[in-house]
């Protein structure tokens, strides 16, 4: 397996007393193999990788360090910045608004964050501003009444399903709201999605993404920080296989930090990412 | 002159790249590599101008081929037989397994067939109701019990249901399941057994990096998918995880999503997704 490949180049470098080109080269090699298995973006491996490679071979191992600790120390350096500066949400009154593709976990993600704020002592209110999926309304409405929190929107209008949610539920602390999925290419919905941005003004947009998704990762979450601004992301499903490596992408592109992970369909599996786990389980 | 290993290596680092780009999966790729080498080492060509094109030909024939081993016709399921026609739909959350059986609907009834919805995902919020509004829309008959009940039942009550009043198909919507969730994995074999479908379509997502393998494996391991049906295309518009899903488990697939509408549903073509990946 790939873990075991890039173990056993481990303990070669644990042996070394200094790391020799060609041993710098199967270890990339192996780096790169795991990240492209972990989808991360194709072009992100390499440059990731090819950092690694100059780094273990021009920097030199610090007094009292071995070889491989400060092989290790540098793949992690690497792999932990490609996260980006991690930023936590504030337990305080503000509004969130949830974007990203279909079936992302987006609805599901809005009743876990009114769950997670209620769990902090706030006041929350959810805002159904998507229109289009069948029973989308309905589905926010049983997640909410699940929490006993007050839910508004709906109806046929994006714009004005987030203008209600403003009015009805603007005495609440924490305000947020859902949307439909849309993807980079559906003009009408991304332009939808800037509307009802540009009504909620919201503190927080956070781009909610599946962990199963590839190479698509980057350039949607691109398309939907150019659209709209994204200063999060949620990464879901992690309870599954897959390792997420597309979240690495969506931080590169808009900047943003992994504010949590979904580990589950429940309200409670909601999790703050952590670094550390995250990239070991990623590189196997 | 003669195609090397070394030159199979020179041409397949970018063609691999170019697949995996695709949303192809590793294994797939490194499964086409190893089927290249086997064809093309030895391989004698015009001049040493011909060995990079030879390649990329060959590798472009083994896509078509390996997406082409098993085809799945849809007019299988307008055949009618002494019964209705049962398929499940399975995959993990998601993929859009409630909207392609509305499309899939829309499509059979089109072609004049009768059908019934089964809501046999009674655990997520809404998902009853998602189905219903479908129904509703396509005029179909549609088979439900309280939410959180047991979806073998519901499967089973449409199918009877379809039974007694000689319908042509019955369609069966289950909840989204990671495949990693051994109890949920146990309950669609369960809904399986009692409802015996003739068919159980694998909804899969084109979005999908390497877990679609994982996914296509596991859920044929424990149901045995007949056919695939890959959403999503116009979002992914590669489509690479068709290959990966292809060269994990060898089942045709059967028709690709397209975008959120009825009519937004394909019958699959392999030239087709092949020309797309190395568009
Ligand atoms: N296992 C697991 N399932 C999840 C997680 N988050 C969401 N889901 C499931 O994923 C499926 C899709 O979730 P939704 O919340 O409906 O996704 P969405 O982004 O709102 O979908 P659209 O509105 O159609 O774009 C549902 O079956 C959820 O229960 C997670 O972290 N783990
Ligand atoms: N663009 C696009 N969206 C799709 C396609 N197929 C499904 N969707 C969307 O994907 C989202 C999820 O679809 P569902 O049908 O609810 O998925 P599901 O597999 O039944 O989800 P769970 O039951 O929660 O596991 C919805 O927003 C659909 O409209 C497709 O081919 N193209
Ligand atoms: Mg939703
Ligand atoms: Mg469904």
């Amino acid at each position: 397996s790939l873990s075991s490949a890039l173990r056993a180049t481990m303990r070669k470098i644990a042996g070394a007393s200094h790391i020799s080109p060609e041993l710098v080269k199967e270890l990339v090699r192996d780096i790169q193999r795991a990240l492209l298995q972990a989808d991360v973006n194709v072009k992100l491996a390499l440059d990731l990788s090819k950092r690694i490679e100059s780094r273990a071979l021009e920097e030199k191992a610090p007094a009292g360090m071995t070889a491989r600790e400060h092989v290790v120390r540098i793949v992690h350096s690497e792999m932990v910045g490609a996260l980006g500066v991690p930023r936590e949400l504030k337990p305080g009154a503000q509004k969130i608004m949830l974007v990203g593709l279909y079936g992302q976990g987006k609805t599901t993600t809005a009743g876990k964050l009114a769950k997670w704020f209620q769990s902090k002592g706030l006041s929350v209110g959810l805002t159904g501003a998507d229109v289009h999926r069948p029973a989308a309304f309905e589905q926010l409405s049983q997640l909410a009444a699940q929490l006993n929190v007050p839910v508004a929107g709906g109806g046929s209008d994006a714009v004005a399903a987030a203008k209600a949610g403003l009015t009805e539920l603007g005495e609440l602390e924490v305000q947020i709201f859902d949307t439909a999925g849309r993807h980079a290419l559906d003009t009408d919905l991304i332009d939808e999605m800037k509307a009802v941005a540009k009504v909620i003004q919201p503190d927080e947009i956070l781009l909610v993404l599946d962990a199963t998704v590839g190479q698509q990762a980057g350039p949607q979450a691109a398309a939907f920080h150019e659209a709209v601004g994204v200063t999060g992301v949620v990464l879901t499903k992690l309870d599954g296989s897959a390792k997420g490596g597309g979240a690495l992408s969506a931080v590169a592109e808009t900047q943003a930090p992994v504010m949590f992970v979904g580990t589950g369909e429940m309200l409670d599996a909601l999790e703050r990412l952590e670094p550390d786990r995250f990239i070991s389980r990623l590189l196997g | 002159a003669v195609v090397q290993a070394k030159h199979l290596e020179n041409v397949m680092w970018e063609l691999e790249l170019a697949l995996l780009e695709s949303d192809v999966a590793m294994e797939a790729v490194e499964a086409l590599k190893a089927k290249l080498q086997q064809r093309l080492v030895g391989l004698r060509v015009a001049s040493r101008g011909e060995i990079a094109p030879t390649i990329e030909k060959a590798l472009k024939a083994s896509l078509v081929e390996l997406l082409s081993l098993e085809s799945f016709d849809p007019q299988r399921l307008l055949a009618r037989g002494d019964g209705p026609l049962v398929i499940a739909f399975v995959g993990v959350n998601g993929t859009g397994k409630t909207t392609t059986i509305a499309r899939l609907a829309h499509w059979l009834q089109g072609q004049g067939r009768s059908v019934v919805l089964a809501a046999a995902d009674t655990f997520r919020a809404g998902a009853i109701e998602q189905l219903e509004i479908h129904a509703n829309k396509l005029g179909c008959k549609f088979i439900a019990h309280q939410s959180g009940g047991d979806p073998a039942a519901v499967a089973f009550d449409a199918v009877a249901h379809a039974k007694a009043k000689h319908r042509d198909v019955v369609l069966i919507d289950t909840a989204g399941r990671m495949q990693t969730n051994t109890n949920l994995m146990d309950e669609m074999v369960k809904i399986q057994r009692v409802a015996k479908p003739d068919l159980i379509m694998f909804v899969g997502d084109a979005l999908a990096g390497n877990d679609a393998v994982e996914q296509a494996r596991k859920f044929h391991a424990m149901v045995g998918i007949d056919a695939v049906i890959l959403t999503k295309l116009d979002v992914d518009a590669k489509g690479g995880t068709a290959l990966s899903i292809a060269s994990a488990i060898g089942r045709p697939i059967a028709f690709v999503g397209i975008g959120q509408d009825y009519e937004d549903l394909m019958p699959f073509d392999a030239a087709w997704i092949v020309e797309r990946i190395f568009a």
